[in-house]
């Protein structure tokens, strides 16, 4: 199953929900690829230094017929994988501009190589640019981090119309696998407001377990680590477990 | 003096600061305009309601010579103008792949009006492309938020390339007015050790003035209001009252 984390606020958890759902799913045994289409490289940061990385996905959208084999690499996680991004992927959406199948790019690099795997995650940038698009395009599913706050709420609208979008021009099997709600701060009324309207817009989508806020995950990049690795107690650590076991369920209706 | 407010990472201060030095210059008497960049409209949704925007900056962009006074508006706070952005300022990337004088629109479109206001302040969207670039070429100067963290310390070097190029290609008078750390929770080592990192790369340039987490913040958005009108007695508030102090300062040099 392909599974694309997006959501256009900046900030709201994309890459450590993408990092540790994909690290929860190689720790239960899943043989898993975690994409970085995002030209920021946080996620591809996480698993390989920097002169690791010369290999990215950009000659997925700038060659014809890129084989993305070419590209994954083996993390330091068992049963983990991941393609590689650059901040080189940044031009691709002026590059592409008048291609026609600019969308379908990274849909026809996975379809060589999504069978060699149980789960493909993919981490988008915080934009609905031809980047997040192409994931789109790409997925079966899509997961929402959302943060409890105004702005956060605010744009969950514009999100749903470019879901929609895609769903419709490209790719009609897409569906919301869930929302998750992040970085969840249970004692001010403002976040638990928030997510009663998060709950009334999506229902049964949205993940029973949220994120709280946790130091140790704002932590575990600076020690280039998934969160169970780095600190398998936290409540980070649990509530991305929960997720992942959660993902693991849903992807099975 | 025409301020930019940018940082490609999402989600770190970048609208929270442009909307409160905004309000806070205004406050102290500066005849100021808000420039909304961002197609997300979050700095347009504190000012005005939805259906009070039809007018917005995309003209700027799309057409030839438009005039951007057409599409300031007053705000409800005496010496805020606001100029407000609309979703569809997302298109302006690809739109505009082809032209020469794609990062020269809103620098040729303020010409005409800088002369009005004594500040002039742009909040640009989480990535390094031709809106971000636009408003640094149109800028005398640049404020960069940054939270101490370390996701956020690792994106700052491809920003200083980004500005670096803006400057030497169309805009040789650009500088750094400073960094403002914002998010700060001093309880934590890692945002401390951040913070020293910040200071390293940075000097001078840093505020003295940290931002630190004030739920009044989050809030104030929800409540259509900047910091000063909603919550004027919070740690928020007193923090961007001392930030513009020193932006005005900063200014005289
Ligand atoms: N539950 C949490 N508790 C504490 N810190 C968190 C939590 N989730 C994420 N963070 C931190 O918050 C910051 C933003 O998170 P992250 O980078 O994952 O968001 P994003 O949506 O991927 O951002 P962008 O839009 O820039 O891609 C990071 O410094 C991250 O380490
Ligand atoms: N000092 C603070 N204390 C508490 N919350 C804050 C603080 N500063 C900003 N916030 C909140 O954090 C979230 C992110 O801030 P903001 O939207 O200003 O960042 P941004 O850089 O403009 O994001 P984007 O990259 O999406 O444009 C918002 O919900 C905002 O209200
Ligand atoms: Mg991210
Ligand atoms: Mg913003």
């Amino acid at each position: 199953m392909i599974i694309t984390v997006a959501n256009q606020k900046g900030g709201v958890g994309k890459t450590t929900t993408s990092v540790n759902l994909a690290a929860g799913l190689a720790l239960k045994g899943k043989r898993t690829l975690l994409i970085d289409a995002d030209p920021q490289c946080n996620a591809t940061s996480v698993f390989f230094a920097p002169e690791e990385t010369e290999d990215s996905i950009l000659p997925v959208f700038t060659e014809k017929n890129f084989p993305l084999k070419n590209v994954i690499k083996e993390t330091e996680r068992e049963n983990l994988f991941a393609a590689p991004s650059t901040i080189r992927l940044a031009k691709v959406e002026r590059m592409l501009a008048g291609e026609i199948d600019a969308p379908l790019k990274l849909k026809k690099a996975l379809s060589d190589v999504r069978n060699l795997f149980d789960f493909v995650v993919i981490d988008t940038p915080p934009s609905l640019g031809l980047l997040t698009v192409n994931a789109l395009v790409a997925s079966d599913r899509v997961i929402i981090p959302i943060t409890p706050s105004p702005w956060a709420l605010e744009g969950v609208q514009d999100f749903l119309d470019t879901f929609k979008s895609v769903k419709e021009t490209f790719n009609e099997n897409l569906s919301i696998l869930g929302v998750i709600v992040t970085m969840f701060d249970p004692r001010t009324v403002l976040a638990r407001d928030a997510v009663n309207e998060i709950k009334a817009m999506f229902g049964d989508l949205v993940f029973k377990e949220a994120i709280h806020r946790n130091i140790r995950l704002e932590e575990s990049p600076a020690y280039q680590s998934d969160i169970f690795a780095f600190s398998p107690n936290s409540t980070g650590a649990e509530s991305y477990l929960k997720i992942t076991e959660e993902v693991l369920k849903r992807a099975e209706r």
